[in-house]
C-alpha cells in the first residue's frame, strides 16, 4: 500500500 | 473591538459544517482582510484554510487584530440556534474571553443573543508556498462529491490522472476496481455544470479518499470545486464563495 505523506514535509512552519 | 455583521447566518453555518469533522479547536484570526483560519487535522495530513473577506460583512469594524479561540463543536451548538436567513452579528472585545453572536430575523422582530466562551489555542501556522500548479480542474462540486463517495466503497485511495483528454479518478480494492473519467466540456446555459481543465503538464497523484469525502462536506458552499495538482505536492481543493473561500490541502500518498 502507498504511504501517506505528512503535510509538514511540504509546508514549513511559519 | 470586533463587530462583523453577516447578511446570512447560513454562510457561517455552512463553513463550520464543512470543516468541523476535520479540525476541532481553531483560531478565527480577525484582521483587516477579514476573518481567517488555518488549521491542520491531528494527523498532519490535511489542512484547511478559510477566509471570510471583510467586504462580505457590512459593517466590518475592527480596532486591532484579534484571535478568537473557538471549539467548533461548541460553535456548532450556538449556530444551530440561528436560522439560515437570520442576520448574524459577531462581537468581541479587544482581549476577549467570549464571542457574542446575535441573530436577527429578516423581519427584525426577533433578536437572539448568545455568548460563546473562548479558549486559548496555541496554533502553529504553516507557510503555504505560492504554487504554479500543473493542472487545475474546475467541476461541479456535486459531481466531485459523488465520485468520491462512489469510489470509497471500493478503496481507501484514489488516483487522479489529469491529461488534456480529461481527468480520470480511479481506484482498486479487495472487491475490484473502478474509474470515472470526466471530459472537458463547456455548458453554455449552466456554466456551473462545466468541467474545465487547465494543464501545463500531465499529472498523476494518489490520495486518501477518507479525506476527500470529508472535504466534500463543503459542497454546500459552492456549486463549483477546483482541484489544483502538481506532481509531488499537496492537492488543493478550493470552494470559492462570493466573498471568501474554503481551501483544503491534502498530502499525497507515495510509493506502492
Amino acid at each position: 500500500p502507498a504511504d501517506q505523506e505528512s503535510l509538514l514535509s511540504y509546508f514549513g512552519k511559519r | 473591538m470586533l463587530e462583523a455583521r453577516l447578511e446570512q447566518a447560513g454562510v457561517l453555518k455552512k463553513v463550520v459544517d464543512a470543516i468541523r469533522d476535520l479540525v476541532q479547536d481553531i483560531n478565527f484570526d480577525c484582521n483587516d482582510s477579514g476573518i481567517a483560519l488555518q488549521a491542520m487535522d491531528n494527523s498532519h495530513v490535511a489542512l484547511v484554510s478559510m477566509l471570510l473577506k471583510s467586504e462580505g460583512f457590512s459593517p466590518y469594524r475592527l480596532d486591532r487584530n484579534i484571535a478568537l479561540g473557538i471549539n467548533l463543536t461548541s460553535l456548532t451548538k450556538v449556530l444551530r440556534c440561528a436560522q439560515n436567513e437570520d442576520i448574524l452579528t459577531l462581537k468581541a472585545e479587544d482581549t476577549p474571553d467570549t464571542l457574542s453572536l446575535i441573530f436577527e430575523n429578516a423581519e427584525n422582530d426577533r433578536i437572539s443573543e448568545y455568548e460563546l466562551k473562548l479558549m486559548d489555542i496555541d496554533q502553529e501556522h504553516l507557510g503555504i508556498p505560492e504554487t504554479e500548479y500543473a493542472a487545475a480542474i474546475s467541476m461541479p462540486s456535486a459531481e466531485f462529491q459523488r465520485i468520491c463517495r462512489d469510489l470509497i466503497q471500493l478503496s481507501d485511495s484514489v488516483t487522479i490522472e489529469a491529461s488534456k483528454e480529461g481527468v480520470k479518478f480511479s481506484c482498486s480494492g479487495d472487491i475490484g476496481s473502478g474509474s470515472v473519467t470526466l471530459r472537458q466540456q463547456n455548458n453554455v446555459d449552466k456554466p456551473d455544470l462545466s468541467t474545465k481543465i487547465e494543464l501545463t503538464e500531465p499529472v498523476t497523484l494518489t490520495f486518501s479518499l477518507k479525506y476527500l469525502v470529508n472535504f466534500c462536506k463543503a459542497s454546500a458552499l459552492s456549486s463549483v470545486v477546483t482541484l489544483s495538482l502538481s506532481n509531488e505536492v499537496p492537492l488543493l481543493v478550493e470552494y470559492a464563495m462570493g466573498s471568501g473561500f474554503v481551501r483544503f490541502y491534502l498530502a499525497p500518498k507515495i510509493g506502492e
